[in-house]
């Protein structure tokens, strides 16, 4: 699953998700990347996330609104909420990530898995690749 | 900073022992030409919902990636493609799920989103959507790697089934 999410210089906020899901998939399975509010949120009160991971438990959490809704109503950061929204995630069972950056413009990623292939860019001049 | 873009490529049992190193060279060869896509429209004032549009197409021709060219396939060999974008300016958004032939699908979720009154579409439906839209089609065997052909027979030799190797090949 590939994702972005991305803070303009106008403030606002956009998230995308794009996937084949799983090899061997069958019975029309639909993961968590085209629900929004599971794999994919943008909300310029709080942030945006995009998920990658095994998409039944981020459908059941409802991650990435979950993060948002953490930031807009509890204060947290976005990568403290990723922090404990990933916690709950793998307590069930679950494995995966998120990227997210808030409307101030701060990003990062949380994941509970060996590696997650990822990449951040900023207009202060970061330039990051990494996988593992 | 004024702007920022983060982006994925997936996440999973991704190790240096699991990991050659060429496939490691060009995951990476994408990801970078993919942030900066995206860098490259914010930094000229842009929307972040252009720049992350334009860095997930990237990712999707890429075959490197679990998405467009190089996806899953499914137990019977074919391609169904998701996909989702999301503005929060307005908290507009648009998704289709189990798309078969439309090239980017990230760019037919945001027709979706601007082009019609709904947020997600499905299956045959968001394929004739797609057409109508104008957006670029594709024969299914444009997705296919041989890798992917070869991780679906691997599992079905073993008789498993997709949550076998969830994480290994999703």
């Amino acid at each position: 699953t590939v994702g972005a999410v991305a803070r303009d210089v106008a403030g606002h906020v956009a998230a995308a998700t794009s996937t084949g899901g799983v090899t061997g998939k069958r019975w029309g399975r639909i993961g968590d990347s085209p629900l929004i509010g599971a794999g994919t949120y943008a909300d310029d009160r709080a942030g945006a996330v995009s998920a990658t991971g095994a998409g039944e438990f981020f459908i059941r959490i409802g991650v990435a609104h979950e993060i948002a809704a953490r930031k807009r109503m509890l204060g947290e950061t976005m990568l403290g909420a990723g922090d404990a929204v990933i916690a709950e995630l793998g307590a069930m069972g679950g494995s995966g990530g998120v990227i997210v950056v808030d409307k101030e413009g701060e990003g990062g990623w949380r994941f509970n898995t060996p590696g997650m292939y990822r990449a951040m860019a900023s207009g202060g001049g970061r330039r990051r690749i990494a996988i593992f | 900073s004024d702007w920022t873009i983060l982006i994925h490529g997936g996440a999973g049992v991704i190790t240096r022992e699991t990991l050659d190193p060429a496939a490691e060279a060009g995951a990476r060869a994408g990801l970078g030409a993919a942030v900066d896509a995206g860098a490259a429209i914010l930094a000229a004032g842009g929307s972040a919902i252009d720049a992350v549009e334009a860095a997930v197409r990237l990712l999707e021709d890429d075959p490197h990636f679990n998405a467009g060219r190089g996806a899953a396939l499914t137990y019977d060999g074919a391609v169904e493609l998701d996909a989702a974008i999301m503005d929060g300016r307005d908290r507009a958004a648009g998704a289709v799920a189990g798309v078969t032939r439309t090239r980017h699908p990230v760019s037919l979720a945001r027709q979706v989103l601007g082009a019609s009154p709904h947020v997600l579409l499905g299956g045959a439906g968001a394929d004739a959507f797609a057409r109508e839209q104008g957006l670029d089609q594709v024969e299914p065997e444009w997705f296919e790697i041989p890798e992917r052909r070869r991780q679906l027979e691997a599992m079905r030799a073993r008789g498993g089934d997709h949550f076998d190797i969830d994480m290994k090949y999703g």
